[in-house]
């Protein structure tokens, strides 16, 4: 096993089990180990609590590192007279988008900005419904498809030209879940996104924020990937965290795509919605 | 693909008239890491291996065959063995003796809903869920789409008051067969399991089919047992299998629960539902 007191050993072979059951990945698990194993012995580290606080701590300078200025990852914020900050939520079906949404618009418009919500999932069955109920809790307008209108580029048209002719503060546009291995999905993302291009020279939205189930699997890796590489995404948001699933996903995908997590979500009401914590992740993660 | 790893193994067998653990041993921590790749639960992957283990070292390598064939073709026996042999059907009652009952329940977001309506033959499905935002209109939305009945009520009754009437209609109606669709909830929420339990002993199921996401992770085996011993279930629905997730979540729901998954979601449509078949799984899982 590399060389190392037996105590050392036992407590690698202890937190392998712990990492690899809280889903961060046998690669992954085998380089955080490996670091770990060498810095335990270079710091003689044998006890099990200093090793495990040795693990955490290399953990949360991952995510720091990798993930965001100081690991504060503020949602990014267009400046005065640019027109609305616009936020596009993606992801797989049934992570938790459109219920993140209800969630972000409350704490937009407690900071006292005005919200328009775009509900561009025009396939599935109540989706605009769910969300014009999450519009109704917030206090943010909602744009709904027209009487069928099936484009999900043509409803975030009008929502663009809405939230820009009323000078809102924050556009937040709802999307269908979609696998990343579904290329007319993807095609269509492309749209939407394209078109928020259009209000704004060019430039893209000020955050793609890819949600995530923190039950998910390895899965969650590719999933990243596929979208970052292919629309561009400024940052994850991992949902039911108040659940018992840890997320291990995480590790990786902000160590491999130096993705920054922005939010959490910890349940279905209203005000569970926090920022992302490293320390109380890793603690978390790691028990 | 793991077969293509496991070229080692077959060239060290080669020549050779035993298998021995010296000579797969490389192979089965190969098989190891694959496995959790998968997102088969590392518990249920240790049991495997050493299943395998057993049954490979000292079996004598059949003239004629591969012995890395042999070796792959243990492992893929010995997958197949814990899915059970063939595709398990639905519950029926027998004519006569009043409507079939089927029990859906998981966690947020895993497809119970879109599989209510997937289900759905001569039935009337009933709407439990009093707290998702638009759930029952969702339910009434799909049910529409193939002309198929839904019991509703209010909210303010209650899932198990609802689910009580729904069967009540279901049997002056004379339908054959009850669809119960509920909430998704955390199994750490004593409240929620609570109430599933109280509306499976009020309705008496043939069928408690726990749904669950393809794309799970190791918490895929956590929320198998704690719906089984908390509420009992007689077979599982894996969802979300038109993607490029391995799906070893369905080892871990069968070896835990000891039921079979009974039907596959491949899709959004409501058409996209069949029934599960333990080879094809075992050859996804295996990659
Ligand atoms: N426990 C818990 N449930 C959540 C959380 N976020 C969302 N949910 C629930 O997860 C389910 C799915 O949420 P949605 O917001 O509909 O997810 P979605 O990604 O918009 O789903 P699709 O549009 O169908 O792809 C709902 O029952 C939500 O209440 C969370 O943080 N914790
Ligand atoms: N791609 C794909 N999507 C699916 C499949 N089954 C369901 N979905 C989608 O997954 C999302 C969640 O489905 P729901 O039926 O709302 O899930 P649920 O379990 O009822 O969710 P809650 O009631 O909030 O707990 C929706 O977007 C569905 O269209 C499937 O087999 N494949
Ligand atoms: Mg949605
Ligand atoms: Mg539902």
């Amino acid at each position: 096993l590399g060389g190392g007191s037996k105590d050392l050993n036992a407590t690698l072979a202890q937190l392998e089990e712990v990492l690899i059951t809280s889903d961060l990945g046998v690669d992954t698990v085998d380089s955080v180990l490996a670091d770990l194993r060498a810095d335990a012995k270079a710091a003689r580290l044998t006890s099990r609590e200093d090793i495990t606080t040795c693990l955490k701590d290399s953990l949360v300078r991952i995510l720091l590192r990798r993930g965001g200025q100081d690991g504060v990852a503020d949602l990014a914020v267009r400046a005065k007279g640019e027109g609305p900050t616009v936020v596009v939520v993606i992801g797989a079906n049934g992570m938790g988008k459109t219920t993140t949404i209800g969630k972000l618009a409350t704490r937009y418009r407690r900071e006292g900005k005005t919200v328009l919500l775009a509900a561009c999932d025009t396939f599935r069955a109540a989706a605009v419904a769910q969300l014009q109920t999450w519009g109704e809790r917030a206090d943010a307008a909602v744009v709904v498809p027209k009487t069928g209108q099936k484009s999900a580029a043509g409803v975030c048209y009008d929502a663009m030209a809405q939230g820009v002719r009323d000078d809102v503060d924050v556009v937040i546009v709802d999307t269908s879940g979609r696998l990343h291995t579904n290329i007319n999905l993807m095609g269509e993302l492309k749209k939407i996104v394209g078109v928020v291009g259009k209000f704004r020279d060019g430039s893209g939205p000020d955050e793609v924020l890819l949600v995530v189930d923190a039950s998910i699997g390895r899965n969650a890796v590719t999933q990243a990937r596929t979208w970052s590489d292919e629309v561009g995404v400024s940052g994850l948001v991992v949902t039911k965290l108040d659940g018992t699933a840890r997320a291990g996903f995480v590790v990786s995908v902000v160590d491999e795509l130096g993705l920054p997590v922005k939010l959490i979500g910890v349940g279905e009401s209203v005000d569970d919605l926090r920022d992302f914590d490293p320390v109380l992740f890793v603690e978390g993660l790691v028990g | 693909s793991l077969a293509e790893k496991m070229d080692q193994t077959v060239r060290k067998l080669r020549g050779t008239d035993k298998i021995t653990e010296a000579n797969i041993g490389g192979a089965l921590k190969e098989v190891r890491r694959s496995m959790l790749d998968a997102d088969v639960n590392l518990r249920v992957v240790d049991q495997l291996i050493a299943d395998v283990r057993e049954r490979a070292v000292g079996s004598q390598v059949v003239a004629g065959v591969e012995p890395g064939q042999q070796f792959i073709k243990i492992i893929y026996e010995e997958l197949t063995r814990v899915m059970g042999k063939d595709a398990a059907p639905l519950a029926r009652r027998a004519a006569g003796s009043g409507p079939t009952v089927v029990l859906l329940a998981g966690l947020q977001g895993a497809g119970k809903t879109t599989a209510a309506a997937k289900l759905a033959l001569y039935v009337l499905l009933v709407a439990c869920d009093v707290y998702r935002p638009a759930a029952v209109e969702q339910l009434q939305t799909l049910a529409g789409m193939i002309d198929v009945d839904v019991f509703t009520a209010d909210l303010e009754l209650g899932a198990v008051e609802i689910a009580r009437r729904g069967l009540t209609a279901a049997e002056e109606g004379k339908y054959d067969t009850v669809i119960i669709d509920t909430a998704g909830r955390q199994v750490i929420n004593d409240k929620l399991m609570r109430e599933l339990r109280d509306v499976k002993a009020a309705t008496r199921p043939d069928d408690t089919l726990l749904v669950v996401d393809a794309m799970t992770g190791q918490e895929a085996a956590n929320l198998t047992r704690a719906f089984n011993d908390s509420v009992g279930i007689t077979g599982a629905i894996l969802t979300k299998l038109d993607g490029d997730t391995r799906g070893g979540a369905a080892l871990s729901v069968q070896s835990v629960s000891g039921k079979p998954i009974k039907f596959v979601g491949t899709g959004e449509k409501v058409e996209k539902l069949e029934p599960f078949f333990p080879e094809r799984m075992a050859s996804r899982i295996l990659g």
